[in-house]
């Protein structure tokens, strides 16, 4: 049977957004999950959590960085905005 | 560091373990824990006591989802723990996810090792960006043969609170909360100073390392800086004041001598199987300690001084001379006992006192007579 590719993106989409959540402190505004724009907040911030993770940045939901934000981690955030 | 670096303001720090996961026997967790302790007792002057009731600096516990600290756990895998920074009510506190698969070997989770990240935030420590480093945020299997601190983590946690006033502390092997060492501090040496003397000199990964007591200066021959390290930093289990060192490149292993005894690195790691006796390289009873050494790649030969003699190892044949040679015999104008020589492109360097003493093996002669400090910008 051929892959939903639509389906898997979209768990994608949902796992990043968690993990910027959790751990860049990303807030949803509500537009659609699946707008990447260059400027976007959530390109943006996967540009951030790449840099910091000493990936390449892209802004893109490549493959490396799927691979690392399932990895097992730390749960204090990686970026300073916590008190 | 954390925003505004928060840290403890004393350097006796009391832990206190809530509750144990029932994955591991409750003294496994409390010897990984104290282990954790150790090694950041073993690089700052901090000193952990535990507690067994009422409020500790640090409070310890394993919860499940969410805990009452408005950051639940997620069950297994993602999130496996977290720590606060040192302050009062919840600070320094770490809690572990009790949904992860606790273990003290290097499969499922090992306590030890995410017990240590978590403790660095609890001294005040943030996540670092190098992706070696301990305070790097993704859990990843450690090896238990390797100081599990990087350079990063170190320098992140002197910055702090100091460096430790052990010259020689083993957190892997010592479970114990050892007494407050003396306060006083040896005078760190200077490195342009000119009664500078080194304990031993060598090559390293394109480098050059100057020993000298618990310290050691990193220097590339073609740049201008000096890294300045600990050994302990490095390699945990050797002692200070090393001796002798040698390194065989193509193998990349530096031989490494205190005493009568030797130690093999690659790299900051020992490699197992060490320190060994020096006899087992064909020494005589007699010889109780190593000069200097070096390692003549020409000539695939290692070169032991010891007093005012020498001892040569043929790695092609893997035979010691029978009986050591006058130094002077093969290095004319090197004249009794030295303190440190390594190999520099085609060139020998003696070390003797505060002289250093350019050896050409091809002129078989002394070229030029430098100051100990001459590879550092003074």
């Amino acid at each position: 049977f051929p892959v939903d590719m639509r389906e898997k993106k979209e768990e994608d989409v949902q796992l990043i957004q968690k993990y910027l959540e959790n751990y860049y402190n990303f807030k949803k505004d509500g537009e659609s999950s699946f707008v990447w724009k260059n400027n976007s907040p959530i390109t943006k911030k996967i540009k951030e959590m790449q840099e910091f993770l000493g990936l390449e940045v892209t802004g893109k939901l490549d493959s490396n960085t799927l691979d690392l934000i399932q990895k097992p981690r730390c749960g204090f955030p990686d970026v300073a905005g916590f008190s | 560091t954390f925003a505004g670096e928060p840290k403890w303001a004393k350097q006796v720090l009391t832990y206190r373990i809530l509750n144990y996961t029932p994955d591991l026997h409750p003294a496994d967790v409390d010897a990984a824990i104290k282990k954790a302790f150790n090694v950041w007792s073993s690089v700052t002057p901090l000193k952990f006591v535990k507690k067994d009731r009422d409020h500790a600096d640090i409070m310890i516990s394993f919860a499940v989802k969410g805990h009452n600290d408005f950051i639940p756990f997620d069950g297994p895998g993602g999130s496996i723990a977290h720590a606060y920074a040192p302050g009062k009510g919840f600070g320094g506190d770490a809690h572990f996810d009790e949904d992860e698969t606790w273990t003290k070997s290097t499969e499922g989770t090992n306590l030890f090792y995410v017990a240590l990240h978590e403790f660095g935030h609890s001294l005040g420590l943030f996540h670092s960006k190098d992706p070696e480093a301990l305070m790097y945020p993704v859990y990843r299997k450690f090896d238990p043969s390797v100081f599990p601190l990087h350079q990063d983590d170190t320098n992140g946690i002197q910055h702090l609170y100091g460096r430790s006033p052990n010259t020689y502390n083993d957190p892997r092997e010592s479970a114990e909360i050892k007494e407050p060492a003396e306060p006083k501090e040896p005078a760190l040496p200077d490195i342009c100073s000119p009664d500078l003397t080194f304990d031993a000199v060598t090559t390293f990964r394109g480098e050059i390392m100057f020993f000298k007591d618990k310290h050691f200066w990193r220097k590339h021959p073609s740049v201008r800086a000096v890294d300045f390290n600990l050994i302990s930093a490095f390699w945990p289990r050797l002692p200070s004041g090393v001796d002798a060192a040698y390194e065989v490149p193509e193998k990349d292993e530096t031989v490494l001598f205190k005493g009568n005894e030797f130690w093999v690195v690659r790299g900051d790691t020992i490699l197992p199987g060490y320190p060994q006796k020096i006899y087992v390289l064909g020494f005589s009873k007699d010889v109780t300690k190593i000069d200097a050494a070096f390692y003549n790649r020409n000539k695939g030969k290692i070169y032991y001084f010891i007093a005012d003699k020498f001892w040569s190892y043929n790695k092609r044949s893997q035979s010691m001379d029978r009986k050591p040679r006058q130094i002077r015999d093969a290095f004319p104008g090197i004249n009794g006992k030295i303190d440190a020589v390594f190999q520099h492109k085609n060139f020998f360097y003696f070390f003797h006192g505060r002289k250093q003493l350019e050896f050409d093996p091809g002129k078989k002669r002394v070229t030029r007579v430098l100051k100990t400090n001459f590879w550092f910008p003074c």
